[in-house]
């Protein structure tokens, strides 16, 4: 679980670049040219991760997008 | 039903998204 979280709180850093606090769709945008995904597929991401739809993905809803992933999946 | 359709289109591209930031961290493909 605390592996979880830390793997967690990496990728929110990751992805929130300036430690805003949150990951807007513009920081999304700025991974397609380290992540394999097209810029279609990760505003597909953002829109499914961003629960509330307010344009901003708080640490939250990328937590549960992420747990959620992994109950789903043998984790490594 | 499209909308189970759109769901689990979601479900392979958040996949595709956690994946890739795991290969990333870890540096495996």
């Amino acid at each position: 679980q605390n592996t979880i979280q830390e793997k967690t709180h990496e990728f929110f850093q990751m992805c929130d670049i300036k430690d805003k606090g949150y990951i807007t769709r513009q920081d999304m945008q700025r991974l397609n040219g380290e992540l394999p995904l097209s810029p279609e597929e990760l505003e597909r991401v953002f829109d499914t991760l961003d629960s509330d739809a307010n344009g901003y993905l708080t640490f939250e809803e990328f937590s549960l997008g992420f747990s959620s992933f992994v109950s789903g999946q043998t984790f490594p | 039903d499209p909308n189970m359709k759109a769901g689990a289109a979601n479900e392979g591209v958040l996949a595709s998204f956690f994946n890739s930031l795991l290969s990333k961290k870890t540096g495996s493909p």
